[in-house]
């Protein structure tokens, strides 16, 4: 079944990285010399056959390369939006028209969660970055993840993640969380509510294999002065990343996105 | 006597940092809450007493906060811009007065140098620092640094300091550095052509002790997989930008400002 990715934020914050090492193939080619010659956002989708428990997984990310990026930002959003709500509306057309079936393996356009990336300033979010969520968030499932998190000392990500969502809840701003279910035991209870403390997830992504203190070829980036592991839920959030948006929670964001999709779909209707 | 130095960059590139490391007193405020209310780029000076080698400096830092942070950034140049002008105006006003006199004792309000904060993305220059350069750099000696070098590796710094001198050649941008002067030793000319070499220097900043493998107390940041140093040069070229801008090269800099005034007073007289 279809596994759409929204992924937004500013050229330079380790995106296509994260997504190389989240999805172990080449999401994107990392070696495509990023230029600013575009004054709009154009919307690039990759699509990728993968196996998850078993499962066969259509990964279909959809890019907003330019997003951020100009001197003047103010129409980066609607460019977003349009996508969004083009999808909602093709889902749309195919429900009017019950013969193209709309069972497990049909498509599904609709774009189940919005990956989110946030520059690792230190202080709080861009205003860009605000504006674009508080236009997303009642469309789209939003995981707001902080890029390049070893750019961050723990007492600096512990703040900033603070500021990030003090700011989330006075914007009122929804971001997704997993739901925990009444039949659901004391362990996973555990862990949904320990993944739900952890928000915004603080990720640092390679592709690269590095010797690591113990002498194991790990995944990670190599600095003169230490060596931070992408595995290492000491160095970041990476495996937390991970369970969200694959091995624990993808049907959570898709019952999700039935429900925005809804919203979507009676407010088309009142119109 | 004065030394008037510009800093440019988006909030949250280590700036404030980076000064009060450079210059051992608290420039800025670390503590002020940043916020994005402004429209608009707001000039502020802050002026510091220092001694360095028995010489009494008036260290002026003209900070821009605003510069980059907004939806739509077309103007941010123009307010810098403007405060170059004014200053240089200021002194031609003294210039023709001569009853104020221009002694090196008397305030000499032109910008000496200005220092322009890269962000790290490891692809190339925003499109924003560009088109500012290029309007600043004909008036000001710029400095452009690479901020908070260490989200970069050894081979990512390379590749970067790479790409940032091939743009800033194919847009034809004048950055300082500093002269050889026919009487100079070997071994200076030596530092100087390794100054020239780094260039842009790639800086991290820090105000807090923290203990290197060596079991020293020294400034700098500590991750759980390591702590970089700002005092070694294995690590960032904290020690070459101080020399440029304090303690090697303040006259250079303060005699290629006097050429840079002289164009603009020839300019200014023809009109
Ligand atoms: N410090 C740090 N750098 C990263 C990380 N991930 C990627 N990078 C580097 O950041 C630069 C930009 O990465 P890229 O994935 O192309 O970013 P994108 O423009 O957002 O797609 C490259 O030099 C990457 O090696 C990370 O987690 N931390
Ligand atoms: N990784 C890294 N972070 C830094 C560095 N210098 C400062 N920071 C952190 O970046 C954040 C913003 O720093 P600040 O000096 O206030 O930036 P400014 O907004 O440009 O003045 C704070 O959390 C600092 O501790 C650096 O060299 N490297």
């Amino acid at each position: 079944f279809d596994f759409n990715l929204l992924v937004v934020g500013e050229s330079g914050l380790g995106k296509s990285t994260l997504l190389n090492t989240m999805f172990e193939v080449p999401v994107h080619n990392l070696d495509t010399p990023h230029t600013y010659d575009s004054e709009s956002i154009q919307i690039q989708t990759t699509n990728i056959e993968l196996e998850e428990s078993g499962v066969k997984l259509r990964l279909n990310v959809i890019d907003t390369p330019g997003f951020g990026d100009n001197i003047n930002n103010l129409d980066s959003w609607k460019v977003i939006m349009e996508e969004i709500d083009q999808r909602f509306d093709q889902y749309f057309e195919a429900e009017e028209n019950l013969s193209v079936g709309l069972s497990g393996t049909a498509k599904d356009p609709r774009v189940h969660a919005c990956l989110f990336f946030i520059e690792p300033s230190g202080h709080t979010m861009k205003p860009l970055d605000v504006v674009t969520m508080k236009k997303l968030h009642k469309k789209v499932n939003l995981v707001p993840v902080i890029a390049k998190s070893d750019t961050l000392t723990e007492e600096e990500l512990a703040q900033f993640k603070h500021a990030v969502l003090s700011e989330l809840e006075a914007q009122e701003i929804d971001f997704f969380t997993p739901p925990t279910y009444l039949n659901d035991d004391e362990e996973t209870k555990g862990e949904v509510s320990e993944l739900i403390s952890n928000i915004p997830f603080a990720v640092v992504g390679s592709t690269s294999l590095v010797v690591n203190k113990e002498g194991n070829a790990v995944l990670g980036r190599e600095y003169p002065w230490g060596v931070i592991e992408v595995h290492n839920s000491e160095h970041n959030d990476f495996l937390k990343l991970r369970s969200l948006l694959i091995s624990g929670h993808l049907e959570d964001l898709r019952d999700n996105t039935k429900k925005l999709y809804e919203r979507y779909r009676s407010e088309k209707l009142l119109k």
